[in-house]
C-alpha cells in the first residue's frame, strides 16, 4: 500500500464501510453485491486481454464473447435479481458498454410495456433464451430526438394483414441504434403508422432483420456497422434500411394503440405511452451519471494524494497535489457531485417504478411530471458528469491522457448520455414546457 | 406556473410554484422581507434554490409573454425565449437536486458519516451558489457583499472535506477490476504498474518496429 494513501485512510474521521452500506441502501445489499462481484473477480473465463491494446472489430469480438459468457454464468449461478444481474455486469464490464446491451435495456423493457398478453408470450421466451437477439431501432439518419418528424412508414394491408415498412429516403434510414449492424436478428423498429389512408403518427413494431439460424440479413433488410465512433469500440452501431419488409398485423405492439384486421385503428390513452422505453432510460441515466462520475473522481482523488509535485513551501519535499488549493477547489466539488447525483439516481429509480407501477393500473395523472423530471435530469446530471469526468483527467496531469488511467474511456463511453435518449438542450425545453404549464 | 399563477395547486417537485402565487396575493412589507441566503446554514441554501428557480421559471414565462406580444406566433415566441426556458429548467433541476441531496441527511443515523455527508451537500450547495452568482443576484437572494463570504466560505469546506477525501472516495466502493485504472488503484501503486503496463503496448512486440525497415532506413539511404 502506498504510505501516503494508508495515512489517509487511517485519518478519516468516519467509517467507510456505513456510507458504503448508504450508498447501496442497506448493509445487507452491500454483502450481496461483493459477494456477486467476487463471482466474476475469481472467473478465469473473465480474465482477458487488455482491451485498450485491441482493434475495433477484436475489441466487438471480445465484448460479444463477453456477454454471452455472462449470460451462461448468470444462468448457472441463478442470478435474476434486476439489481444482481446489474451487480454482475458492472464489475464484468467495468467502463466498457455491453455488446448485447441493448437487449437487456430497451428491447426487453418495451416488450414488457407495450405488448399485449399474447404478444408477451409470444416474444418474450425468444428473446429470453436469445433466440431472439433484440435492439430498438427509432433514431433515423436525418432525424433524432424530434421523433415526430421520423420518416420510416408501416402501412397496413389488410388484405394481407400485414405491415408494409419502408424507408422512403436516404434520411430515414435507421442510424446509431447499438447492437443493430451486426449482432441483432430482430428490431423494435419505430415508424409512422398508415391504415385507411390516414397517418395516425409514431408507433413500435417488431422487425426481423436476420434469419434466426443462419443470422442472414432477410430480403428487403439492409443492415450494417455505421463505423468507428468517439467512444463505444465494443458496439456495433448501425444502418437500417427497410425496402417493403412485410410483418404480420400481430408485430404492431399494441397493448394501448390498436390496428383491427380490418384497419380500424384505436387510440392509445396517451401517445407518450409509446416513448416509455426512452424515460425509462432517461430515468436510469441518472443513476449512471453519478456512476460515472463517481469513478472519474475515485481515480483523480487517490492519484492526487499519491502524486508529489512542486514546493508548496522552498526547500520542502514535493506536497501531495490534492494540498494545493486549486487541485481541492476541481475535484471536491465534483466529489460533492457525485453523492448529490447518486442520492438523485435513487430517487429517480423509485419515481420510475412508482409511477410506471401507477400507469400499469391504469393511473396516468403523474405521467407528465415523470416526463418532465427524467427529461430534465437526465440532462442536468450528464452535462454536468461528462463535464466533470473532463476535469477529473485534467487535473491528473500527463498521465490523464493515458488510457491506463481509464478517464479517457469513461469519458467517450459516458458522454453519449448528452445526445442519445433525447439531446440535452430539447431535454430542458420539455422540462420548460411542463413548467410553464404547471 | 400558468396554473400556479392562475390560483390552481399543484403538486410534486413544481409544488414551489404555489408558493410563488401566495406570495403574490399576499404582499408584504419590504422591511418583512428578508429573503437574504445564509451561507453558512444548508436549508437556507435549499430555500435560495427553490425561490431562484421559482423566479427563473417567472422570468422565462414573461420572456413568453413579451414575445407573443410582439405578434409572433407561438411558436417563434418560444423559439425567441429559449434560452431563458432552458435556464429556468436548469434551475428547477439543480433545486431538485439539492432538495433530494439535503432530505437524504435526514436518514443518516451515524454522526460521523451524518457530518461527512452534511459538508458535502453544503459544499454541493454553495458550489451551485459560486457558479450562478448572476441569478442568486438577480433574484435578491445574494448581496455583492456576499460575494466574498461565498468564496471564504468554499474555501473553509473544501478543508474541511480535504481529510476525508480518499474515504469518501473509498466509500465508493469500486474494485481495481471496476475501475480498471492504474492511476486510480486501491494500493496506490501507481509507476511500477504503469511501467508494466506500458510494456505491454503492441508496439513493444519487437526491438525494431517494422516501419523503420519499410520507410525510415529507404529513407536514410537516399538522402
Amino acid at each position: 500500500m502506498n504510505p501516503d494513501l494508508r495515512k489517509e485512510r487511517e485519518a478519516a474521521t468516519f467509517n467507510t464501510e456505513l456510507l458504503t452500506h448508504i450508498l447501496d441502501g442497506g448493509s445487507e445489499r452491500t454483502r450481496r453485491r461483493r459477494e456477486i462481484e467476487s463471482l466474476v473477480i475469481g472467473d478465469p473465463d473473465f480474465c482477458h486481454e487488455d482491451a485498450n491494446f485491441l482493434s475495433r472489430s477484436e475489441r466487438y469480438e471480445a465484448a460479444v464473447k463477453k456477454s454471452a459468457l455472462m449470460i451462461m454464468k448468470m444462468r448457472e449461478y441463478g442470478i435474476s435479481d434486476p439489481d444482481e444481474i446489474y451487480y454482475y455486469k458492472c464489475i464484468a464490464n467495468g467502463s466498457h458498454p455491453e455488446a448485447i446491451g441493448l437487449h437487456f435495456v430497451m428491447f426487453l423493457p418495451t416488450l414488457k410495456s407495450l405488448c399485449t398478453p399474447a404478444q408477451m408470450d409470444k416474444w418474450l421466451p425468444l428473446a429470453l433464451s436469445f433466440q431472439v437477439i433484440g435492439t430498438y431501432a427509432q433514431t433515423e439518419m436525418g432525424h433524432g430526438t424530434h421523433i415526430r418528424a421520423l420518416e420510416t412508414t408501416a402501412t397496413f394491408d389488410p388484405a394481407t394483414q400485414e405491415f408494409v415498412l419502408n424507408s422512403p429516403t436516404v434520411s430515414s434510414i435507421k442510424w446509431w441504434p447499438g447492437g443493430l449492424g451486426k449482432t441483432s436478428n430482430h428490431a423494435i423498429v419505430l415508424a409512422q403508422l398508415y391504415t385507411q389512408g390516414q397517418c395516425h403518427g409514431l408507433h413500435a413494431f417488431i422487425v426481423p432483420i436476420r434469419a434466426m439460424g443462419t443470422h442472414e440479413p432477410l430480403p428487403g433488410v439492409v443492415v450494417g456497422d455505421i463505423g468507428p465512433k468517439f467512444g463505444f469500440d465494443e458496439i456495433d452501431n448501425g444502418f437500417l434500411k427497410l425496402e417493403n419488409v412485410r410483418i404480420p398485423r400481430e408485430n404492431m405492439l399494441m397493448k394501448y394503440a390498436k390496428v383491427e384486421p380490418d384497419g380500424r385503428y384505436i387510440k392509445p390513452p396517451s401517445d407518450k405511452l409509446t416513448y416509455g422505453t426512452m424515460v425509462f432510460i432517461r430515468s436510469m441515466v441518472v443513476g449512471e451519471s453519478a456512476k460515472a462520475i463517481s469513478k472519474a473522481c475515485t481515480i483523480a482523488i487517490r492519484y492526487s494524494t499519491v502524486r508529489r509535485q512542486s514546493e508548496l513551501r522552498p526547500g520542502e519535499p514535493e506536497p501531495q497535489i490534492l494540498d494545493y488549493q486549486t487541485q481541492q477547489f476541481k475535484l471536491l466539488p465534483l466529489l460533492a457531485t457525485a453523492y448529490a447525483f447518486h442520492f438523485v439516481g435513487q430517487y429517480m429509480r423509485q419515481t420510475y417504478l412508482r409511477i410506471t407501477g401507477d400507469i400499469n393500473l391504469g393511473d396516468f395523472s403523474e405521467l407528465p411530471e415523470l416526463h418532465a423530471l427524467s427529461a430534465g435530469l437526465k440532462a442536468f446530471t450528464t452535462w454536468v458528469a461528462s463535464a466533470g469526468i473532463e476535469v477529473c483527467r485534467m487535473s491528473c496531469g500527463g498521465h490523464g491522457y493515458s488510457h491506463c488511467s481509464s478517464l479517457p474511456g469513461i469519458y467517450v463511453n459516458f458522454t453519449p448520455t448528452c445526445t442519445y435518449e433525447g439531446e440535452n438542450t430539447v431535454m430542458m425545453l420539455q422540462t420548460a414546457r411542463y413548467l410553464l404549464k404547471s | 406556473y400558468t396554473q400556479a399563477s392562475a390560483g390552481q395547486k399543484v403538486s410534486g417537485m413544481v409544488s414551489y410554484l404555489n408558493e410563488m402565487s401566495q406570495q403574490r396575493l399576499q404582499p408584504q412589507q419590504v422591511s418583512a422581507r428578508s429573503t437574504s441566503v445564509n451561507l453558512k446554514d444548508l436549508s437556507s441554501l435549499v430555500e435560495a434554490y427553490k425561490i431562484r428557480a421559482s423566479k427563473l421559471v417567472e422570468l422565462a414565462a414573461k420572456s413568453l409573454q413579451t414575445e407573443l406580444q410582439l405578434m409572433k406566433t407561438k411558436e417563434d415566441a418560444w423559439n425567441h425565449c429559449s434560452i431563458d426556458l432552458v435556464r429556468a429548467s436548469d434551475a428547477h433541476c439543480h433545486f431538485v437536486i439539492v432538495k433530494l441531496f439535503c432530505s437524504k441527511l435526514a436518514e443518516v443515523e451515524d454522526t460521523a458519516v451524518h457530518s461527512a455527508l452534511y459538508s458535502l451537500a453544503h459544499l454541493y450547495a454553495l458550489h451551485g451558489v459560486y457558479q450562478n452568482t448572476g441569478d442568486f443576484l438577480q433574484a435578491g437572494l445574494l448581496t455583492v457583499p456576499q460575494l466574498t463570504q461565498v468564496t471564504q466560505q468554499l474555501k473553509e469546506l473544501l478543508s474541511q472535506i480535504r481529510p476525508n477525501s480518499v474515504a469518501l472516495v473509498d466509500a465508493f466502493d469500486y474494485r481495481d477490476e471496476m475501475l480498471n485504472s492504474v492511476l486510480g488503484r486501491y494500493d496506490g501503486n501507481v509507476y511500477d504498474n504503469m511501467f508494466e503496463w506500458a510494456r505491454k503496448s503492441p508496439l513493444n512486440q519487437t526491438e525494431v518496429h517494422n516501419s523503420f525497415y519499410k520507410y525510415l532506413k529507404p529513407l536514410q539511404s537516399k538522402l
